[in-house]
C-alpha cells in the first residue's frame, strides 16, 4: 500500500 | 520523528487555545463557524478508519493516532455545538461572507484528478481513497473563511491569533516531517506535500503580521 505512511499521518 | 510530534502538539495547543477564547469570553465573535464546519468535514473524511486498527494491531503508535483522531473530531464537533447553540448571538454571520460551496466543490473535483487507482482495490478501498484526498485538499483551503473573516473585521483578540499561530505552523512542522521522511525512508505522496505547502503559505501573510504585530506585544490590526 503506497499512501500507508501518509494514511497513518494524521 | 519530532517534527512530526511536534506539529500534532502545535494542533493539539491550538484546540486548546480555541476552547480557552470561547470559554474566557463566552463568545465566537471573530471566529469563522464557515472554516470551523469545514475542518470537522476534513477529519470525518480522513479518519474513516477510526475504528480499523482495533482489528490490526494495537500498539502505542495506533492508539496515539486513535487518541488524536477521537481528540480532532471530538473537539471539533465540541466547538461547532458552542457556535452553533450557546453562543450563537455572538456570532457575527454578516463578516463570514466566503461561500462554503466555492471551496468544497473545487476540492471535491480535484479529488478525483489525484486519487490512485487501483485495479486490485475493492469499491470500499475507492471510497476511502477519495475521501481521504478530499481531506487533504480541503484542509488545506478550510482556514480561508476565517482568514476573509479577520480581513474584514481589520483586527482580532490575541488568543484568536495564538489559535490560528499554532494552527499554521502545525502544518508547516508536517512539511519539516516529510523532508525528513524524504530523506531517510521514502518519498511522501505529491498531493499531501503540495496541499501542506498551499496551506502553509495561505497562512503567510497572516504569520508576517502576528510576528510584526503580536510577538512586540500589540495588538493584532492589519494594516
Amino acid at each position: 500500500e503506497s499512501k500507508a505512511d501518509d494514511k497513518d499521518e494524521l | 520523528n519530532l517534527f512530526r510530534l511536534f506539529g500534532d502538539l502545535l494542533h493539539v495547543a491550538s484546540i486548546f487555545l480555541l476552547w480557552t477564547k470561547i470559554h474566557k469570553t463566552r463568545s465566537c465573535a471573530g471566529l469563522s463557524l464557515k472554516s470551523q464546519i469545514l475542518f470537522l468535514s476534513v477529519y470525518m473524511t480522513r479518519y474513516l478508519d477510526l475504528f480499523v486498527f482495533i482489528f490490526h494491531r494495537i500498539d502505542l503508535y495506533h492508539l496515539y493516532n486513535f487518541v488524536m483522531k477521537c481528540l480532532f473530531i471530538g473537539s471539533q464537533a465540541a466547538v461547532i455545538y458552542y457556535m452553533w447553540f450557546r453562543y450563537r448571538p455572538t456570532y457575527n454571520a454578516k463578516l463570514d461572507t466566503v461561500r462554503p460551496e466555492f471551496i468544497v466543490l473545487p476540492c471535491l473535483v480535484l479529488s478525483f484528478f489525484f486519487f490512485e487507482a487501483d485495479p486490485r482495490a475493492n469499491s470500499l478501498y475507492y471510497v476511502r481513497e477519495y475521501f481521504w484526498t478530499f481531506s487533504i485538499l480541503l484542509e488545506s483551503v478550510a482556514i480561508l473563511p476565517q482568514m476573509f473573516l479577520l480581513s474584514n473585521t481589520g483586527e482580532a483578540e490575541s488568543i484568536t491569533t495564538h489559535y490560528l499561530l499554532c494552527l499554521g505552523l502545525y502544518r508547516a512542522f508536517y512539511l519539516l516531517n516529510w523532508i525528513w521522511r524524504f530523506i531517510f525512508y521514502r518519498s511522501p505522496e505529491a498531493v499531501v506535500v503540495l496541499a501542506g505547502i498551499l496551506q502553509t503559505a495561505l497562512y503567510s501573510d497572516f504569520f508576517y503580521i502576528y510576528y510584526k504585530r503580536v510577538f512586540s506585544g500589540r495588538a493584532f490590526k492589519l494594516p
